[in-house]
């Protein structure tokens, strides 16, 4: 049974769609089946793999609103085990068209129900919200990892998503718990990125990743060619802190 | 007559909060009197103005869920000629309970209609999203201010917020223009921040602003004092680009 990750933080710009694409990549370049799924009406994970998304017409928005299977939606990419369901900008509708379905957080659990056996680990890129698409991500998730930019507002926002994650697991889904909370953009010459890694190691603990992902030009050069940090420039330090992060991932999850 | 200019992108972390926070800060400081509202429920232009929102009880969601008038929620800050309506986390459910009100688009229009008389601008910080809270801000307002971080994924998204504008221009406010278009985060150094610049450039002509924005570390450093820059470090490079960039808005509105 694989395990279901979703990357999520209201926050914008903290680094989830560059982490939810990377350690996707760098998952299935450790040979583990990955699953990849982009709900951000964006579409900036589903670009950044060099997917036009506007020709689509099975993406994320057909398994949500017409109960198209994941199967169905799951596309291949360039790397052997790593799979991908792309988003649709008609997503931005979406949210208004579930609100009135029964059991409208749980249609992407259920979704997920087959998916689960084929891949070892589904990662799921969410919007910068907490709306019901995020909503659908939390309550299908085994468990969430939060990216944190290195920055004054990305701290303050943590305990409004903390807030979410526990009525999440109090209503939809007892069981989800919090994988990891990953500083993302480091920038060591900086007295305030230093400032924030303190500041959340000291609250999160052994919830907070030993990975820390450094500010990497080559992090945001990569989507612009349409693939992971990984095939694009493998001895970056974004490459380096990605995989290490994925080795993290692996070791906290041994029995997968 | 006032001039209403909202600041949006639903791209996260792109610079609508520290555009919206420091372009007040340094129209006041050219004795212009400024009204800054903070839709976004983070309260993050609340929080970077020294504002605890967790303790008030007359904010913005009060102004669009109770009719509040603006003038009892505007409060007064360090500078003499800017005043905010802050946010409030309670508005995450405001975009919920407003779908059913009759107009719902036109609230904050209708609210600002006295308000307008008052002050000379008037800014609206945006949430990373194209809901409610947003069509509101857009319907509100004369022109919108678009902050583009020098980014690939920056870029990608101004399709979709571009189709927004004229969405709203055709049903909901005919006379909303393009005030500018805001490069930030700029980074000499970077091939990637040169290739957007001149691509934003080419694309938006005369509606690109003139002043750019550079990455400075003392801009995410003001927040967490809970000032604008100028009050923090008037002699570094990002509040010259806010002074600057608020004498080409002046330029471009003789008239108020
Ligand atoms: N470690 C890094 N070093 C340099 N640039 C980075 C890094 N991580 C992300 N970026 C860049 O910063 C910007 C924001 O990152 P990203 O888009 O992944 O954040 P996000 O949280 O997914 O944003 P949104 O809230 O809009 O979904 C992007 O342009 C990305 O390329
Ligand atoms: N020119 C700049 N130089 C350095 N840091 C900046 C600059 N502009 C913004 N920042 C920092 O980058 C982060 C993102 O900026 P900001 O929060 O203003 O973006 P936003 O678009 O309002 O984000 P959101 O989408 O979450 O509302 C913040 O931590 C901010 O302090
Ligand atoms: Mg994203
Ligand atoms: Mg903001």
């Amino acid at each position: 049974m694989g395990k279901v990750v979703t990357v999520a933080n209201q926050k914008g710009g903290v680094g989830k769609t560059t982490t939810a694409v990377n350690l996707a990549a760098s998952l299935a370049a450790a040979e583990q089946p990955t699953l990849l799924i982009d709900i951000d009406p964006q579409a900036n994970a589903s670009n950044g793999l060099g997917i036009d998304t506007r020709q689509l017409d099975r993406t994320i928005y057909e398994v949500l609103v017409n109960d198209l299977p994941i199967s169905e939606a799951a596309m291949k990419t360039e790397m052997p085990f790593l799979e991908v369901v792309p988003s649709h900008i008609n997503l931005v509708g979406a949210e208004i068209e579930m609100v009135d379905l029964r059991n409208r957080e749980m249609i992407l659990k259920n979704a997920l129900e087959q998916a689960r056996k084929k891949y070892t680990y589904v990662l799921i890129d969410c919007p910068p919200s907490l709306g019901l698409l995020t909503l659908n991500a939390l309550t299908a998730a085994d468990s969430v990892l939060i990216p944190v930019q290195c920055e004054y507002y990305a701290l303050e926002g943590l305990g409004q998503l903390l807030n979410t994650i526990s009525i999440v697991r109090k209503h939809l889904n007892p069981q989800l718990d919090i994988e990891g909370v990953l500083l993302t953009m480091f920038d060591s010459r900086l007295r305030l990125s230093n400032q924030v890694v303190e500041e959340v190691r000291r609250h999160f603990q052994d919830k907070a990743c030993n990975t820390l992902i450094n500010r990497n030009v080559r992090l945001s050069e990569a989507p612009s060619f349409g693939k992971p940090v990984l095939l694009y420039d493998a001895l970056s330090l974004g490459a380096k802190n990605y995989l290490q992060l994925a080795e993290e991932i692996m070791m906290r999850n041994p029995s997968l």
